[in-house]
């Protein structure tokens, strides 16, 4: 579908939700709890590299490896790197975005894979800049 | 910025690249346009040109529109979602999710935010991959993986600049700024952004 302008898209082709708005259910959702749709956001992280090939717990049960991969996320995408699906995360996570892969063979070469970050990005304690 | 594993490249004898459009798309000349201005901004900061040719297997770099499952293991997802994927040297391959409502003009301004995306601003982050950077953490970056709807983002960031002029060197007639003066940034262990 190309359009020469915005105002030439009839309104027919406008969606009123898009794939990834049903994450947007899943705010507050941190480790341990179970909700319906995990198991969808799971996919998303896998398809992006933040869980890899091998993980196939796909319950809606919110385990160790989402709360990893949340975190991964968060530390690339800029965010504070909570492990939980707080609003700024999810509000994240449904824009539309590349179909490539951030984190590819387990090793993400964003913000999460550079040296410095590589001990925040795997542990629960809280650091903070000098 | 950053790069796919293993930092694969054009070849350094390569700095000719051609392109083609898959025929069944039937292409307008005004959106086969677009693409050509995204490969110009490639090609202002790097050795590289590209050049349009009618040979679509031949060429290097293999640009189409598909819907769903078009048979690389990525299907495309329907209106956002993904809106795009490309693959690293040499495979060449772009691909672009044809049930998109892909804008020409740009022009979002004066506009509700919509399920519109800007061809040209997904172009040059495509090219990116097909050159051989991966996604990149700074947000002003081309490569930064994610677009919101109704935005136009088609100026190369300094990141951006850095990382293809570490692949391929700079175009000896690219007057910008010298990247390698700029600081990177540095991030800190917190998270916070």
């Amino acid at each position: 579908h190309f359009f020469p302008n915005i105002t030439s898209i009839p309104a027919s082709l406008i969606p009123n939700t898009t794939i990834w708005d049903a994450f947007n259910a899943l705010d507050g959702c941190r480790k341990g709890v179970k909700a319906d749709g995990l198991a969808k956001l799971k996919k998303y992280f896998q398809l992006f590299g933040y869980l890899n090939n091998s993980y196939d717990n796909f319950s809606d049960d919110f385990d160790d490896y989402l709360e990893k991969a949340i975190r991964t996320y968060q530390l690339n995408f800029n965010l504070y790197a909570t492990g939980e699906l707080d609003a700024p995360t999810l509000k994240h996570i449904v824009l539309p975005r590349c179909g490539n892969p951030d984190v590819v063979n387990g090793t993400s070469t964003m913000r999460s894979g550079k040296p410095s970050n590589r001990y925040s990005a795997n542990s629960t304690i809280h650091t903070v800049a000098h | 910025y950053s790069f796919f594993p293993n930092r694969p490249r054009w070849p350094p004898g390569r700095t000719r690249l051609t392109y083609a459009f898959l025929p069944e798309n039937q292409l307008s000349d005004v959106v086969k346009g677009v693409f050509a201005r995204a490969f110009e901004r490639w090609s202002e900061v790097t050795p590289l040109t590209f050049t349009e040719t009618s040979s679509f297997y031949g060429a290097d770099l293999r640009i189409g529109f598909f819907s769903g499952d078009h048979g690389d293991g990525e299907p495309f997802d329907g209106v956002l979602g993904t809106l795009a994927h490309a693959f690293s040297p040499p495979a060449g391959r772009f691909h672009l999710d044809g049930d998109e409502n892909w804008v020409i003009d740009g022009d979002f301004l004066n506009s509700s935010p919509m399920s519109a995306v800007d061809l040209e601003s997904v172009a040059v982050h495509e090219i990116g991959h097909l050159l051989g950077l991966g996604h990149s953490s700074v947000e002003d970056a081309i490569m930064y993986p994610t677009i919101s709807s109704g935005t136009r983002k088609v100026e190369l960031a300094n990141d951006d600049i850095m990382g293809i002029q570490e692949l391929y060197g700079s175009n000896p007639s690219y007057n910008g700024s010298d990247p390698t003066l700029t600081p990177r940034t540095e991030w800190d262990t917190s998270g916070a952004p």
